[in-house]
C-alpha cells in the first residue's frame, strides 16, 4: 500500500485546495519557517482519522480550519482526501485504489466518505486497522517523538514492542 | 501471549544492535528485560556505548547521539514491523554533517520498503533525496504554496542562503 | 511589591512589543496580565501575531515561529534585566536562513552590553561570530580537545561539508 | 562584569585539562556531535556554584566526574575554575580579578576557593547573588528552555517577572 496523492482544502493554512503527488519513496519537504510544511503532516494525521485535536497542536477540533490572515477571510470547513495504491491488497477493499475523505464543518459536523460514499467514523478507523496505519501504525516522527523514545520508563517501551508484537 | 512478546522482543534486539552499529559505524547497544522471569509484566531497558567511549545512561549523551540512537531504535522497530508510510519532520536537526550522512544512508535502504515523507532543512539531506516539495507561503499571505516538485532554486536559496 | 513588579512588567510589555517586531520583520505581540485587579497574584499571559498571519495561540505556531518567539521574549528580558553572561546552545537548529539573519541581528545588538556564548551547527551563525571555539574528540577517545579559535578549514568541513 | 577564562580537569569529557579564554562578547562553540560543547555549558553551570545534578544531565553529583573511555581510565575527580574581571566592581569584592574554583573527589567530598582560597559552598552563593550570576541570573538557553518559555503556564511567566524585578 502507497499514499499517492494527498488533496488539502481548508486545512490550517491550506485556504486554497492544494494537490501533492507523492512519486518516489523518499520525498523531502522544504521551505521557509511558518509556510506549512508540519501542517501537511498534521493533515496527513486528520486525513487518516486522527481524533485528538492536542495530536494536531489544536486545541478544540474546530482549530484546524483555516481561521484567516491578514488578507484572507477564514472558510467554513476543511476536507482532506487520500488516494491510496492498493495494488497489494493491505487495505480490506478488493480496489486497485483507494480514496478516503474527511470533511469537518465549522458548525461541528463531521463527515466521512470511502471512495466518495458516505461512511462512518468507525468504518474508516476499521479500514485501516489491519494495514499498519492504524492509530500508532504510521509513524509520525519529530522532536517530540525522539526526545519520548529515550525519555520513556521502560514499561512504555515494553507497551510498543507488545504493539509490533 | 508470551511467545509471541518474546519473539518480537529478540528480532528487535537483533534489530537494533544492528541498525545501531550502522548509524554510529561502531559502539554498542543493547535492549533488556528488566524482569525476565516476569514476561508478562516485564519493562525494556536501553544501555548505548558510544564508539569510544563508556557505556552510559541516555540522560548524559549529547543531543546529536540521543537523535541518532533514537533514529538506530525507529529503524529496529521498522524492520520488525514496516509501517507503510512514515514521516520524519526535521528529526535532522541536530546533527553534525558525518552523522547526516549516516542518517541518510539508513534512510534510503530503508525507503526500499517503506514510504517516507521528510520534512528538512538540512542541505544534506535535501540533496540525497531523489524528489522534493518546495513548500511556500507568500508573504503576508497567510496561505500556504506547494510548488511542484522541481523546486526552483531561488525557493532552495531562501531556505539555505549558504548553498549558492 | 506591587508598584516594583508593575514598573517591571511595563518596561517588559513595550521590550517585547520591540523585540518581536524586530525578530519578524513585522507582526505584533502582547503581554497581559491575566488579572490586572489582582497585581500580586495574577499570571502574565502572551498573545502573538506573525507578520501576515491572525493572531494565534502559541501551540499552533510552527517549531521555527516559537523559537524566533520565544528568542524575542529573551531579548526582551535582557533588556529589562541584562544578565552578565548568557549561554545558547543551539537555538538556531529550527531557523531558516532567513530567520537566523534577523537572530543574529538581535544577539550582535544585544552582545554590546551582554557577553554570548553560542553553540550552533549553523552556518550563518558561524560566520557572523567574531571569535570561534572549535570543540573536538580524537576518535575513539572520549576525551576532549578544544582548538584555539583560529579553528582549522578541517574541522569546519567535518562540521559544515557544504560550506567548501 | 566579565567571564575571562575558564579551566577544566576532570569534569565529563575534560579528561585532559583544558584552557579556554574568551575574549569577545559573542563567540560561538562549533564542534561535532558528542565532542563536549554542551559539557562546556555544564562546566561553566557547575563552576558557577550548580547544586542540582539533573540540571547538568547527570543523576548523582558524581556523575560530572570523568569516567573513562575505551582508550582512558576514570579520574579521580573534576574541577573548574571560572575566572572573572571585576573591573566594574559588580562582584562584592574590590579586585580587578576573581577567580572561582569548585573540586568534587570520587569520595563525595566538596571544595570550594575564592582566589584560591577556601571557602564554604554558601560564601560561593553570596559571591554571585547581586551580580545577575547567581542562580537563575545566568540565563543558558537551550532547546528545552524554548519549549519551556512558550508552554510555560501564565503564573511560572509571572514568577520570571517578579525574578527580573
Ligand atoms: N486554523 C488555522 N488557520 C490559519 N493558520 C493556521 C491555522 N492553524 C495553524 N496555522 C498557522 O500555520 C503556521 C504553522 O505552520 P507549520 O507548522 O506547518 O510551519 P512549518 O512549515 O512546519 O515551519 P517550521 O519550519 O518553522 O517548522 C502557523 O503560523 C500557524 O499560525
Ligand atoms: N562523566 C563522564 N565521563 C565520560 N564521558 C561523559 C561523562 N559525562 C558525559 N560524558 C559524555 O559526553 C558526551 C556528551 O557531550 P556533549 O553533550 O558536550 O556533546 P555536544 O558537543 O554538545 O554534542 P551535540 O552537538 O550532539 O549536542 C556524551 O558522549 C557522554 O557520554
Ligand atoms: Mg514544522
Ligand atoms: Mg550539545
Amino acid at each position: 500500500m502507497r499514499l499517492k496523492r494527498v488533496q488539502i482544502f481548508g486545512f490550517k493554512t491550506f485556504a486554497d485546495k492544494t494537490t501533492l503527488d507523492l512519486d518516489g519513496d523518499f520525498t523531502a519537504v522544504i521551505g521557509p519557517n511558518g509556510c506549512g510544511k508540519s501542517n501537511i503532516v498534521d493533515a496527513i494525521m486528520w486525513g487518516l482519522g486522527e481524533p485528538n485535536a492536542r495530536a494536531l497542536r489544536a486545541q478544540t477540533s474546530q482549530d484546524v480550519i483555516f481561521s484567516g490572515s491578514a488578507t484572507r477571510k477564514p472558510v467554513g470547513f476543511a476536507e482532506v482526501t487520500l488516494i491510496f495504491d492498493n495494488e497489494d491488497g493491505t487495505l480490506g477493499l478488493d480496489l486497485p485504489e483507494v480514496s478516503v475523505t474527511r470533511r469537518l464543518s465549522r458548525n461541528g459536523n463531521s463527515e466521512y466518505f470511502i471512495n466518495k460514499r458516505p461512511c462512518r467514523q468507525r468504518d474508516f478507523f476499521e479500514l485501516f486497522a489491519d494495514s499498519g496505519l492504524g492509530r500508532a501504525g504510521y509513524a509520525i516522527v519529530g522532536q517530540k517523538e525522539i526526545d519520548a523514545a529515550l525519555a520513556a520508563s521502560a514499561e512504555d517501551r515494553r507497551a510498543w514492542i507488545d504493539e509490533a508484537a | 501471549t508470551r511467545d509471541r512478546f518474546m519473539s518480537t522482543f529478540e528480532r528487535l534486539q537483533l534489530a537494533f544492535a544492528d541498525t545501531f552499529q550502522r548509524m554510529f559505524g561502531g559502539g554498542e547497544a543493547s535492549l533488556s528485560l528488566s524482569d525476565p522471569d516476569d514476561v508478562l509484566a516485564t519493562g525494556v531497558q536501553v544501555e548505548v556505548t558510544i564508539p569510544g567511549k563508556r557505556r552510559q545512561r541516555l540522560e548524559l549523551l549529547s543531543g546529536g547521539e540521543r537523535a541518532m540512537s533514537a533514529c538506530a531504535f525507529l529503524f529496529a522497530i521498522l524492520r520488525v514491523k514496516p509501517s507503510p508510510l512514515v514521516v520524519l519532520d526535521e528529526v535532522d536537526a541536530p546533527l553534525d554533517g558525518r552523522n547526516v550522512e549516516r542518517f541518510i544512508e539508513m534512510l534510503k535502504e530503508a525507503a526500499q520498503e517503506i514510504q517516507f515523507i521528510v520534512i528538512t532543512h538540512n542541505p544534506v539531506t535535501i540533496e540525497a533525496a531523489p524528489t522534493w516539495f518546495g513548500v511556500t507561503m507568500e508573504s503576508g499571505s497567510g496561505v500556504t504554496t506547494v510548488l511542484p516538485y522541481r523546486v526552483p532554486a531561488q525557493l532552495i536559496q531562501e531556505v539555505i542562503p549558504e548553498a549558492q
